[in-house]
């Protein structure tokens, strides 16, 4: 998180707010419940009250202007800028600005109101933006659903506020995976057209050939309606899909878009309805089967026949020595499988069925 | 002598402008006149610094991936706090 220079706060505790005007494109009541809720999210967990004004000059003045709106700091039409708002402190400062030419909507149909308002009042509230992709207070718009908070933008207000007296019982999102973290885990590994995608809480790592440093960025601003949790992913190169398991259900992706008709059901695959959940997946693109691992078993699936391999499942540590326990995620390299398990990975020959190396998991992220 | 310079393409100005525009609000890069060597050493760390925030990789150059996250809907507050 950031603060403003000289972490300009607001004195008093008691803040007030004033609506200056109203979006035609909802209802005013909706405007004043995306508003309050808005200024909720941070009164839940700061001392902070906010007292709404109907006239005169509020600490916080609110309103909705199109291009040049009055402060010298024009708004630009559809899309780019969408709102900004001043820091703590006496005349324009606190004040938060819509752009009137966006569609702000209560949804995720366009620019959802709620969420751009709870950014807005950050800054109106002393915080500047943050590095972190999951945070409320990351400059780009993303929308999300449940708490907008992530522990980043609780720990920035409360260091500016201190934390509310009595408080709310809140579940922040939690920050930002550090890819160094010699501890780091991962939820699933797969390829995509050359590059590697790794899954790890509500993010994916991107690694490209000519990438030096990994990309980190939100499940959600790439994918909305993949879950936030990926349990396991793998390419099929054949077919030119990555298929992504999360919990019972499968999405397919042809390139970086969703293929239509998914989700699906994990058990169409031929799983049986006993199985809730996969931990690992990994095509080996030698033989064109996809191997798929749940807790200490593991089934084969032929890509070709669509169909699922008789005398499976198999156990990992029968199949796999060296291999003693679950898999986090697996990928397969020039006759080499990675079984990555907690923070470490082990290369697996898959051809002299034994385990040549160990390291660190997120030594892939060059740590 | 033979010069290889030659002229930028439209596309590459229109980058350019899109870059200076983002760099300039968000980022400080001075406005107006300057020598074109300190401009260009401006405008590369001012490209290097949005590039950090944004957990890019550090180039100073204006590639895809820092063009497609200067397009993205956003904030208009400045990313750096003076």
């Amino acid at each position: 998180y950031n603060h403003f220079p000289r972490h300009l706060k607001w004195e008093n505790n008691n803040v007030t707010f004033r609506i200056v005007n109203y979006t035609p494109d909802l209802k005013k009541a909706d405007v004043d419940k995306a508003i309050r809720r808005a200024l909720n999210v941070w009164a839940d967990v700061t001392p902070l009250t906010f007292k709404k004004l109907y006239e005169g000059n509020a600490d916080i003045m609110i309103s909705f202007g199109s291009k040049e709106h009055g402060d010298y700091n024009p708004f630009d039409g559809p899309g780019g800028l969408l709102a900004h708002a001043y820091p703590p402190g006496q005349g324009i400062g606190g004040d938060t600005h819509f752009d009137e030419d966006e569609q702000w909507t209560k949804d995720s149909s366009a620019y959802n109101l709620f969420i751009v308002a709870a950014h807005e009042l950050g800054h109106a509230l002393g915080m500047s933006h943050s590095t972190d992709p999951g945070a409320l207070m990351y400059p780009i718009y993303t929308y999300t659903t449940g708490y907008p908070l992530a522990e980043d933008d609780i720990e920035g207000i409360q260091a500016l506020y201190g934390p509310n007296p009595n408080p709310k019982k809140v579940k922040p999102r939690p920050d930002a995976p550090k890819k160094c973290d010699p501890e780091l885990t991962f939820d699933a590994v797969t390829e995509l057209r050359g590059e590697t995608i790794i899954f790890k809480d509500r993010y994916y790592w991107r690694i490209h050939p000519q990438m030096v440093e990994p990309e980190l960025t939100l499940i959600k601003s790439t994918w909305p309606s993949i879950p936030n949790k990926v349990d396991a992913a793998y390419e099929n190169p054949e077919k030119d899909l990555v298929i992504i398991f999360s919990g019972i259900r499968m999405w397919a992706l042809n390139g970086y878009n969703l293929v239509d008709g998914y989700p699906k059901y994990i058990h169409k695959l031929g799983l049986p309805k006993s199985v809730r959940k996969i931990d690992a997946a990994v095509h080996i693109k030698d033989t064109g089967k996809t191997l798929l691992f749940t807790d200490e078993d593991y089934w084969s699936y032929d890509e070709t026949t669509e169909t699922m391999d008789s005398g499976y499942p198999r156990s990992i540590e029968d199949d796999f020595p060296g291999i003693e326990d679950e898999v986090d995620a697996a990928a397969y390299h020039y006759g080499y499988l990675y079984f990555f398990h907690e923070h470490l990975q082990y290369e697996y020959s898959y051809n002299s069925k034994k385990v040549f190396r160990i390291q660190r998991a997120n030594s892939i992220l060059n740590c | 002598a033979q010069s290889s310079a030659k002229p930028l393409s439209s596309e590459d100005i229109d980058k350019q402008l899109l870059a200076e525009k983002y760099l300039r609000r968000f980022y400080g890069l001075p406005s107006g006149l300057q020598g074109s060597r300190t401009s260009s050493n401006f405008l590369q760390a001012k490209i290097k610094e949005m590039q950090k925030f944004f957990k890019l990789e550090v180039t100073g150059n204006l590639d895809d991936n820092t063009l497609a996250v200067m397009k993205e809907p956003r904030c208009g507050v400045p990313d750096i706090g003076e």
